[in-house]
């Protein structure tokens, strides 16, 4: 995270590859279900074997002793339909919810957060210098009005795709965030509303940041873990 | 500190079932996998042994998966050690050891049955239970430099060489030899080489079962992490690690999927020329060591492209990447190269979301066959003709019974993948209303809450 500080978001995972290295973020949206971008895996069918996700700790890589850490093997990934560049990860077991974990609540099925709405974007990416890259980052972003940004985009926004507005500190997310949440505050709650997804540059203070608009595929989400 | 199991292969989730009428197994006894491997070493009529990790057993058994009436099977029970010597196709120094089931001479000629005396008499290689002299299989009971030979079918050929290959240049490696899977286990000095699923003498991060795809077989040589050529860890306390000597392919292997403007899968076939990391800082050039040492000289890895300071993925990481041209980044992933698309291409389309769609695909988005509708394996459907009469749910046709948004899906053939969206596309000029022409249609009445956010409590 690029222009932001140290915070807590207890839905926020890490993921990390066979050698333990964080490579990607995730949204923990059931006990045994995270939410992340098909960008950060190499397919929809790959082996994620030894792939695991890390939460409860404010640590990108927590010492031996970090009494809340938590860190379940992935099971599986499910891929989201075509446009959604989402994937699900089913873990191998539940996490265990508590002051440092929990999960984040999902929108109703195509509901629009409102324009200006204050978002969280966490992760433990890159800070490039602007924070300590060693912990878990956290900033805030205004969400942007789609035919507004549809129209900074040049008529290239989809509706799959939503928007904050620029910044001119420079503030958004970066590499090792990609698949973190877009978390808004609604109606007393956190909600997932966005799916941090990789840019050509990151925390533009020119061009608006875009995500994942998670409210068009709740219903996808709640198909597979029925299923 | 070599374990006996060194001189075992291993099959995991296998049971070797052998026919009525061969020699009885020994009865269980307790015991963990190096305790068993210890007791079947000691035994030359042992060739192989089960061991079953949740008992702590092991059964020891007078055959192997070659012998005759013997099959093999899957068994989630059961772990399969057979001695490698009876399994191996090459040979190790001069194949004194050897006993596998080769029984033709390198210039074609069927061998003679060791304990016959036509066409050829002989009386100082008859079988015994200590000689290894079996069949009609080549063998090398007395020490002969060329390998394992036997006597010949053809009266005028009285014996020949079987010209078995040693194990290192029996399969060559091509690159770096991360693909090799050969069955050379001794280092380049010689040293015998520690099993991969052993942490004695060395600990090690590389368990077989967290890399199921480098193939990390017993203590064969293998290249898990990228380095220069196949290595392992030693049985010596005293050196961790070690190359092993094995032939390079003469051929180089015509690299496939290679992209340039897109990564496909993990990108090692990525060779486009993106060179800046999405925090815009520059990568650094590969013939370079600074800022940032590494082992990574284009020559000694010609398959991986490492041209420039271009992204490139030359150790099986999730994506291309580059080491950064900044002191402080080492290493940054190039995830903001694209991905190239994956999906087959679509024969029909639907209009609205499917949810008339009555045609005849049958194949998910990624190429994987339906499950028939009708069917209850390898899904248990909570969705059939007789829950959706009305659904037009025939044959394994994929539909849109749940007027899923995203279009007709399917439950699929791959055990894996419940279900899954087929390889149909949305009609052009197809209208579904947007979701944002009534923004305000849904509304959001209410949510759980996060203890910590409420109290306002200092960190």
């Amino acid at each position: 995270i690029i222009g932001g500080q140290p915070g807590n978001s207890p839905w926020t995972v890490s993921i990390r590859n066979r050698a333990g290295v964080h490579f990607c973020g995730g949204s923990l949206v059931k006990e045994q279900w995270v939410i992340s971008t098909r960008q950060c895996f190499s397919s929809c069918d790959a082996d994620l074997t030894g792939y695991e996700v890390q939460l409860g700790t404010l640590f990108k890589d927590p010492g031996p002793g970090d009494p809340d850490q938590q860190t379940i093997p992935i099971a599986r990934i499910v891929c989201g339909p075509s446009e959604s560049q989402l994937v699900m990860l089913k873990l191998v077991r539940p996490a265990t919810l508590n002051r440092r974990v929990a999960l984040i609540c999902l929108p109703p099925e195509r509901y629009i957060v409102p324009a200006g709405t204050i978002c969280e974007i966490a992760g433990w990416g890159e800070t490039r210098g602007t924070g300590d890259g060693s912990v878990l980052n956290v900033a805030w972003l205004p969400v942007m009005a789609h035919g507004e940004c549809n129209a900074a985009l040049r008529g290239r926004l989809k509706e799959s795709e939503l928007c904050t507005s620029p910044l001119r500190a420079g503030v958004g997310a970066c590499e090792g965030d990609y698949g973190g949440p877009l978390a808004c505050l609604t109606a007393d709650c956190w909600v997932l509303e966005g799916v941090i997804t990789p840019s050509r540059v990151c925390a533009r203070t020119d061009q608006p940041a875009l995500f994942i608009r998670v409210s068009l595929y709740v219903n996808w989400i709640h198909k597979v873990i029925k299923m | 500190h070599r374990s006996p199991l060194n001189d075992f292969q291993r099959l995991r989730a296998t049971q070797l079932l052998s026919g009525p009428t061969e020699l009885p197994s020994s009865p269980p006894e307790h015991g963990s996998a190096e305790q068993c491997a210890h007791r079947c070493s000691i035994r030359l009529a042992c060739r192989a042994f089960h061991h079953d990790r949740q008992s702590q057993l092991c059964q020891l058994l007078p055959w192997t998966q070659h012998s005759p009436h013997v099959q093999l099977q899957k068994n989630i029970h059961y772990d399969l050690y057979q001695k490698k010597d009876y399994l191996r196709d090459c040979i190790t120094a001069n194949g004194t050891s050897y006993r596998g089931t080769r029984a033709m001479t390198e210039k074609g000629l069927r061998c003679q049955h060791w304990h016959a005396t036509t066409p050829h008499d002989h009386s100082r290689f008859l079988p015994t239970s200590r000689n290894g002299l079996e069949e009609n299989y080549c063998r090398n009971p007395d020490q002969d430099k060329r390998g394992p030979w036997c006597y010949t079918l053809n009266p005028n050929v009285r014996h020949q060489s079987c010209g078995i290959k040693k194990c290192e240049d029996a399969v060559c490696m091509t690159c770096n030899g991360e693909e090799y899977r050969g069955a050379v286990d001794h280092t380049e000095s010689g040293t015998e080489c520690q099993r991969w699923d052993l942490q004695h003498p060395h600990k090690h991060p590389y368990h077989p079962d967290k890399y199921p795809d480098k193939g990390l077989d017993d203590n064969y040589c293998r290249n898990p992490d990228s380095s220069e050529r196949p290595w392992c860890y030693t049985t010596d306390p005293a050196r961790e690690r070690e190359y092993c000597r094995i032939r390079l392919c003469k051929k180089r292997p015509r690299p496939l999927n290679l992209t340039t403007s897109c990564f496909r899968g993990k990108g090692e076939g990525y060779r486009g020329k993106v060179n800046v990391t999405v925090s815009g800082i520059p990568c650094q050039r590969w013939d370079a060591q600074t800022p940032h040492q590494h082992h990574f000289v284009p020559e000694k890895y010609p398959c991986k492209d490492l041209q420039e300071n271009y992204c490139r993925n030359p150790d099986g990481s999730e994506a291309p990447w580059c080491f950064t041209a900044r002191p402080t980044v080492r290493i940054a992933f190039c995830f903001h190269i694209r991905r190239c698309p994956d999906e087959l291409g679509t024969q029909e389309c639907y209009h609205g979301h499917g949810e008339h769609y009555h045609g005849h695909v049958s194949k998910t988005r990624k190429g994987i066959t339906c499950q028939p509708w009708a069917a209850q394996e390898p899904h248990m459907p909570q969705i059939s003709p007789v829950t959706h009469p009305e659904a037009h749910l025939e044959e394994n046709y994929c539909r849109n019974p749940d007027n899923d948004s995203h279009g007709p899906w399917c439950y699929t053939m791959d055990p894996h993948t419940p279900f899954d969206y087929c390889a149909i596309k949305p009609c052009s000029g197809s209208r579904v209303p947007s979701v944002l022409e009534n923004a305000d249609a849904v509304a959001f009445e209410h949510c759980g809450r996060r203890d910590e956010r409420l109290q306002r409590k200092g960190r």
